[in-house]
């Protein structure tokens, strides 16, 4: 009942309210200098209502006064103890506490004078407790599918160990459930799955190494402390998404929540409380539209995170434009613009896997070396239902065996120039087993374009002395490539989407399918809203357009069919009968016709055939006009008729003047004396010469230059001088047969000018313009054998 | 190197086709307690063997670990126990 809008900074009786400085950094009174923005999505209306969150931990103290007004049963439920009751299980040491203090974050109750306030203090909270005894393939399963149908966001703030030395991750039931929750979960919106990022710093750990953060179902946030500065326990990767803010130094501010046996603490510090910070940021924006899958919280966590103050030396800007760093991904989480870009947001484009083929290039790595693997990605671009155009996650599925695992750095670069850094070197990995089939996973490349060259390289740095007799070897390698074949954005994202509660339509009951009863999937261009059948045509409300049929069934099409536009909301209309494509109903709203017709580009109308003053361009199906002077023409400057006044010159229309006058613009004007008739003023506008001049290269002369001979053949009467061939110096005629004189170092020889010397008979110039003797049988020749003899002698 | 030792627990995780009896029917076949559907997985159930010991080193063996031969028993995998760190 808190009435956000009229209070300027928000006040809550809840004890620790004004020492979350991570919920106040606005107030400028805290070192934090970028905000999450949390109150700023709680003023506009979003505090987590009916969204349920739950945490995978070691239990929840259900009864604790903050918890107990949100906490959910129905998303609670004990898999160490195989009962339905999560409540932890109490020692000395109160070594169960991480889910009461992770819970506390999400949804502590606000203004109940009561410890803490939570990011979405409105949401429900359960707890799952699935830690606190033998964690088996199967207890992390059950966990992560448990109710997906009624959880919307399952936060878990655990992992392999953080020792700098284990790479492991889910096996194959907690892939299973993950693949289900994402694919199922949310009513076919997909279960959203929140990670705490690797807490090994201090180690020297990769969160690569941690197939929970490596994996692409799972939105895995790091930390940041109050400063901006990295958390000593922070690992780096290529796969953290976000961050939000924790624990830092010793002498920086931890995080406030709920904590075991009723009470509160300020002490909760790692990436624990990271987590369930994120989750409960995610769940104001689910909030803020319900209908958002689980690749739409990830796109709008991407489109609106902030590098902001963030203490990193890789920040970068992808080919995308988002800005990245192997630390905090995509930059601190800002619940405000999550909120805003949610209520707006259409739904992306379905997601399509592109698994390229395997190099097996075996290659040897060698100390102190890189070894380096190019691949030219297609994007599966032959195959429309794996096509990936734009990006999201990319996968780099690796075998390499090697004596010290540690040693080995790995790094992978987008053809759009993205490198991301999928290993590290680890200190204490001094593990011969190599990488076998090891996913590593990229979110750096998200936006860009697939197809090109990928660059993967490896590097080994031996960190101490190892026996180098048994070099690494890259066994093989391939890309799978996470994204969608158009553009992901759609450009109307600029009004709210669905009608809110069309859900909660009433029951229609001559539907076939029954829409109670229909639960099997939706077509893809079916919204959020759901359908009552399988088909585009039984969709409740559209994602994109729509258009009807004769029997006015209404059709979901992801952009109009042709012969259609895009009229208002999400119609498509008709266009006019001889439109290919248009901008309204009308005939003259066309924008391109159908075979046959020609588009008149000044009526926007199609028409069989072209207007006087424009030609048929047949390859565009257009009516192109002619050259302005042009009444008919067969191109744009290939007149055949011209417009009054004007007469066809060649091909062209221009003023008619009679002969030895010309057009200057206003009126007819007299060629100088030199032209019979002329284009423009002086001697340099002669078409044709008067008698007793001729034309020589668009000026009239008296007789023909050096180097150019009389033309006798004449065009229209007048005469002409034509430039010699280039090997004559003058000449009488065209060709090199015809010259009359030659260059110097040439001879005038049977009219051709030869290269060289003079040559005493019974000699004659070489290739190289020296004399040699003819054939003994010549008197004088043109080359060595009896055929070029030219005279015989006397005998 | 730290030795990475697995250890075994006497809980599988079983995926069957034809439903709960059929689960049910094979269970007990082979002296299992069949605990349920491991979580939202379709087809797939939480069997425990208590004659098989709690904790082992090595992976189980015996009658029961007939189970896999059976026809309807499309996937079967004993329980390791997995270091899972708090963060």
């Amino acid at each position: 009942d808190y009435d956000f809008s009229r209070a300027q900074s928000t006040y809550f009786n809840d004890p620790k309210w004004p020492s979350m400085w991570y919920m106040h950094c606005s107030d400028n009174t805290h070192p934090c200098q970028s905000d999450m923005n949390i109150e700023g999505a709680w003023k506009r209306g979003y505090t987590g209502k009916n969204i349920v969150v739950t945490i995978l931990d070691d239990g929840i103290e259900r009864t604790h006064p903050d918890l107990m007004q949100n906490y959910d049963a129905l998303a609670s439920c004990d898999v160490n103890g195989n009962d339905l009751d999560p409540m932890p299980r109490y020692d000395a040491s109160n070594e169960n506490k991480h889910g009461t203090r992770c819970a506390g974050e999400v949804a502590a109750a606000a203004n109940n004078s009561h410890c803490t306030v939570g990011i979405a203090f409105n949401a429900k909270i359960g707890g799952v407790r699935m830690l606190d005894g033998d964690v088996t393939d199967m207890v992390e399963a059950k966990s992560v599918s448990f109710n997906p149908q009624h959880v919307h966001i399952y936060s878990a703030s655990w992992g392999p160990d953080d020792d700098g030395k284990t790479v492991d991750g889910p096996a194959p039931l907690t892939r299973q459930a993950f693949e289900n929750g994402v694919r199922m979960g949310r009513r076919g919106l997909g279960s959203v799955f929140v990670w705490a990022s690797g807490n090994g710093g201090r180690s020297k750990d990769h969160c690569s190494c941690d197939g929970y953060t490596n994996s692409i179902y799972t939105i895995s946030i790091s930390s940041t402390a109050e400063s901006g500065k990295k958390p000593w326990y922070l690992e780096e990767c290529s796969s953290t998404l976000a961050t939000t803010y924790s624990s830092g130094e010793s002498y920086d501010k931890k995080i406030i929540t709920t904590d075991l046996r009723q009470r509160c603490t300020d002490n909760h510090t790692g990436t624990s409380a990271s987590a369930p910070m994120a989750a409960g940021i995610i769940a104001l924006a689910l909030e803020a539209n319900p209908f958002l899958t689980w690749r739409d919280v990830q796109h709008v966590i991407v489109r609106t995170s902030r590098a902001g103050h963030l203490n990193a030396n890789d920040w970068k800007t992808n080919a995308a434009g988002f800005k990245v760093s192997h630390l905090y991904g995509f930059g601190l989480m800002d619940a405000e613009a999550m909120v805003m870009e949610a209520e707006k947001w259409t739904t992306v484009p379905r997601q399509h896997v592109c698994v390229e083929s395997t190099d097996r290039q075996i290659k040897t790595i060698r100390p102190n070396s890189a070894v380096r693997s190019i691949y030219k990605a297609s994007g599966c671009s032959d195959n429309p239902n794996r096509h990936v155009n734009y990006l999201e996650h990319v996968v780099v599925r690796i075998t390499i065996t090697h004596p010290r695992r540690g040693d080995l750095a790995i790094y992978l670069t987008s053809p759009s120039g993205t490198r991301s850094q999928l290993l590290a070197n680890r200190l204490f990995d001094h593990s011969m087993e190599g990488f076998k089939n090891w996913e590593f996973m990229t979110i750096h490349c998200w936006g860009e374009r697939a197809a090109g060259d990928w660059v993967l390289e490896v590097y080994d740095t031996p960190s101490q002395l190892r026996n180098f007799k048994t070099p690494g070897k890259l066994k093989e390698w391939s890309l799978v490539l996470y994204g969608t074949s158009v553009q992901p954005y759609s450009p109307t994202n600029e009004f709210p989407k669905v009608e809110r509660f069309r859900y909660s339509r009433v029951e229609d009951p001559t539907d076939d399918y029954g829409t109670e009863d229909y639960a099997g999937p939706c077509d893809p261009e079916c919204s959020e809203v759901g359908c009552d059948g399988p088909g585009p045509d039984h969709c409740n409300d559209c994602l994109h357009y729509y258009y009807k049929l004769k029997n006015n069934t209404r059709i979901c099409v992801s952009s109009c069919p042709p012969g259609h536009y895009h009229a208002d909301k999400k119609r498509c209309r008709k266009c006019a009968p001889n439109c290919e494509s248009c901008f309204g109903s009308h005939g003259e709203q066309c924008l391109s016709c159908k075979y046959g017709y020609f588009l008149n580009e000044e009526t926007n109308s199609c028409v069989t055939h072209c207007p006087d003053g424009s030609y048929q361009d047949t390859k565009k199906n257009l009516c192109r006009k002619c050259s302005e002077n042009c009444k008919t023409c067969t191109e744009f400057h290939n007149c055949t008729e011209c417009r009054d006044g004007l007469s066809l010159q060649g091909s062209r229309c221009s003023v008619s003047c009679e002969d030895g006058r010309y057009f200057n613009g206003q009126d007819c004007q007299p060629c100088h004396r030199f032209c019979a008739t002329c284009a423009g003023a002086g001697a340099d506008g002669c078409i044709n010469c008067t008698e007793g001049y001729f034309m020589e290269d668009g000026r009239c002369v008296q007789s023909c230059s050096i180097s150019y001979y009389f033309d006798h053949s004449s065009e229209n009467g007048y005469k002409s001088c034509k430039k010699c061939d280039t090997s004559c110096l003058t000449c009488n005629g065209p060709g090199f047969k015809n010259c009359t004189s030659c260059p110097s170092g040439y001879l005038l020889d049977l009219g051709m000018c030869q290269m060289g010397a003079i040559c005493k008979d019974g000699e004659y110039v070489d290739d190289h313009g020296h004399c040699q003797t003819c054939e003994a049988s010549c008197a004088k020749c043109r080359g060595p054998t009896q055929e070029d003899c030219t005279t015989c002698p006397m005998t | 190197p730290v030795c990475r030792t697995r250890v075994y627990t006497n809980h599988w995780a079983v995926k069957i086709a034809g439903g709960f009896p059929e689960a049910n029917r094979i269970a007990s076949k082979y002296g299992f307690i069949n605990i349920g559907q491991i979580g939202a997985l379709k087809d797939y159930y939480h069997f425990y063997h208590s004659r098989t010991i709690k904790r082992s080193v090595i992976s189980s063996r015996g009658n029961h670990s007939f189970i896999s031969m059976e026809p309807k028993v499309e996937w079967i995998q004993q329980q390791v126990v997995k270091k899972r760190t708090k963060r």
